[in-house]
């Protein structure tokens, strides 16, 4: 059985594009065939997992436009073996104002993933962009799992009862499966009161889980995307790639 | 004569908010008469301004849609003398998806401000979503000049091409008046091999100014959001006080 998971915050930078290619990565290492898909037009995924954005011919834009192309004509190797790419390019962004008058427009990725992704795939990693909108939608709809990085920090904390929300009426409404896998804690830096307190106050919003697993502030995790490898291949024996193999055992064992 | 800056990165997290709170915050210092204006449905910029979103009745959301409500009626004081606040709210989302349809639909913002900011403000200064959709298009298309913040990171960098052409096509088909006024280097940290050879990429580019002040990575950015001010009011001896001290003369000498 297929797990799709979506990586997803409507806060900017808060470690979304960083914890789908790194848990990736470390699910891939452990022998798990894993496909990241880039929801985002930025293409940071795409760009870190090391694809030039000029070889791209056909990305995650021609799947959910009126094309409909196969994700298989779209999906690529990374360096790393058991890690595969839907590539995402900026014309992303247009097939999404394209998608607000398309029949279904909420289901179109679970539709292209239905079925396909369960004979190739383990896992499924979805990233998607720092918007509440069609993309990000289509990202949950075709999820069982979603988790929430969130910067230790004031404003990540503030935004996420509204995030909740969504996941709550998208899950009554178009995705029962629906569920929130754990809050990440993300750019965590023990040294200063703040994040202790944001942390704690994270910690205290109740209702879900808060992985045990935090990614602490660490300039690896800016090197690794020059390089285009998960930052378990760039810094192997690093504090965040042990960051983010403890978190795909959590991830395993929470199921 | 009025100055509109727009504080735009389609890039999450970079520091728009923290650029339009903290330059506000130093113009107001100086005497000038300076007015924030919240574009993102996160709110971020009111709520870190001390306003408490369950106490605002109408915002930007009523700006933008059919109603038009005046500025004047949402516009409010801040508790630091000469910077007031537009405040904005969640359902800022929904009027993004309503102006879709409207007639002249970039020019909303703009058309809300003529004549209007002239007699009583000096500066207005406005902070934009992470997307380049409609919001930020109208923060664009009401503005003279537009600040960019740029995070001395890998994806920041990349993401730089597509605004700056973004940009451009406004200028040229929607607003003459616009010029970029700056890009500003945030989040740097020069103990890190990384943030200097990014801060020479961002240098490189060429075609735009990069502004010699330099918002360097420090907690006190994060934590002056908590106490609803300005860092200049909260920490006024800060490093990051004066840092923005220092950008707001750049910005008055620039014009
Ligand atoms: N724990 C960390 N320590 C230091 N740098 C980090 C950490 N996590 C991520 N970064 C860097 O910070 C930047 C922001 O992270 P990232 O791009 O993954 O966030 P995001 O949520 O995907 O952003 P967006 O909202 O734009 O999609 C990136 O340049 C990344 O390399
Ligand atoms: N130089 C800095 N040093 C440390 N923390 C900072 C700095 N600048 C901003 N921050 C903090 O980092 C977070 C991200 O900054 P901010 O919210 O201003 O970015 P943004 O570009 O407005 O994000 P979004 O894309 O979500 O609108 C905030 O919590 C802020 O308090
Ligand atoms: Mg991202
Ligand atoms: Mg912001």
């Amino acid at each position: 059985m297929t797990k799709v998971i979506s990586i997803a915050n409507q806060k900017g930078g808060v470690g979304k594009t960083t914890a789908s290619i790194n848990l990736g990565g470390a699910l891939a290492e452990l022998g798990y065939r894993v496909l990241c898909i880039d929801m985002d037009p930025q293409a940071n995924l795409t760009v870190g997992l090391g694809i030039s954005l000029s070889d791209v011919r056909h990305s995650m834009a021609d799947v959910l436009s009126e094309n409909r192309v196969p994700l298989d004509e779209i999906v690529r190797q990374t360096e790393m073996p058991g890690l595969s790419v839907a590539p995402s390019t900026l014309e992303l962004a247009s097939t999404e104002v394209e998608l607000f008058t398309a029949i279904g427009r909420e289901m179109v990725l679970r539709d292209a993933l239905d079925g396909w992704a369960e004979r190739q795939y383990d896992v499924v990693i979805i990233d998607s962009p720092p918007t509440l909108g069609l993309l990000t939608i289509n990202a949950l709809v075709a999820s069982s799992r979603v988790i929430i990085p969130v910067q230790t920090q004031f404003y990540a904390i503030k935004g996420l009862t509204a995030l909740i929300k969504v996941i709550n009426t998208i899950k009554i409404k178009l995705n029962h499966d629906l569920e929130i896998l754990g809050l990440l804690a993300t750019f965590y830096d023990g040294r200063t009161v703040l994040a202790r307190e944001m942390l704690q106050n994270l910690r205290e919003l109740g209702d879900h889980r808060v992985f045990s697993t935090m990614i602490k502030q660490t300039v690896k995790l800016g090197e690794a995307p020059l390089t285009g490898k998960p930052v378990t291949e760039y810094a192997t024996h690093s504090a965040a790639a042990r960051a983010f193999r403890d978190l795909a055992q959590e991830v395993i064992e929470l199921g």
